[in-house]
């Protein structure tokens, strides 16, 4: 286990960078 | 009266031609007209123009048009090349052409790299990586301490900043995305494979043969 986080990782979970909701319903 | 003849026009400001927005982009004609279909519910969802709008984007991407959020903000404006305050859906429809499965991984690099150039200084600094952990753990509720948040900080710069000059240029940027794919993850949209399946109504408008 990584000791500490990719701080890039962290950001790109961000509910922002999520596009993908503009195809869903 | 009279005017019998004067007819509005049938595509706001903005519109493009699909065939064009095709040839330039992963795109074929039928999935463009597709793609105005999703372009004109969100641009007509508060401000009826056309045009999308910050507040309309962040109601489509949230369910909310006053949440703020850094990154949908980088999005919007990296969306909105003229840079005039609103996503034209020529705009539309070339940026999001970057996410498309079979577009090519230096363009979505390119643009994951724009997007965290927070000032776009051609660099990612250190305290735009900061700002940027601090917005994310702001937007989910988490709390770490500032000195966690530097630790990690610092260590993501021991990885990617290869000639240790304290910044992050494109070409350090792309070697570090290369050793971790899944931070490309989110500039691929399957979705787009399909969206004739998710708007189906350019059956009934389109315009190509």
């Amino acid at each position: 286990r990584p000791a500490v986080m990719n701080a890039f990782e962290l950001i790109s979970t961000s509910q922002g960078l999520n596009l993908g909701v503009l195809f869903e319903k | 009266m009279g005017c019998v003849l004067a007819k509005k026009a049938k595509h706001p400001v903005g519109y493009e031609d699909p065939i064009i927005l095709a040839a330039e982009t992963a795109f074929t004609v039928n999935e463009v007209e597709s793609l105005y279909e999703l372009f004109k519910k969100i641009s007509y969802s508060i401000i009826k123009d056309g045009l999308i709008h910050k507040e309309e984007f962040q109601l489509a991407l949230f369910q909310n048009s006053n949440n703020r959020n850094l990154f949908a903000d980088r999005i919007f404006d990296l969306f909105d090349v003229k840079r005039n305050g609103v996503i034209e859906f020529g705009e539309f429809v070339r940026s999001l052409s970057i996410f498309h499965p079979k577009t090519a991984q230096d363009e979505k690099i390119a643009f994951a790299f724009k997007l965290y150039d927070l000032r776009g200084t051609g660099f990612i600094e250190r305290e735009e990586l900061k700002e940027m952990v601090t917005a994310l753990l702001n937007e989910s509720d988490l709390f770490l301490s500032d000195d966690l948040i530097e630790t990690i900080v610092d260590q993501t710069f021991k990885l990617a900043d290869s000639n240790c000059d304290g910044r992050i240029d494109s070409i350090e940027w792309k070697e570090f995305v290369m050793k971790n794919p899944s931070l490309l993850k989110n500039m691929t949209l399957p979705y787009l494979m399909d969206v004739k399946m998710s708007f189906p109504s350019f059956i009934m408008n389109s315009e190509a043969d």
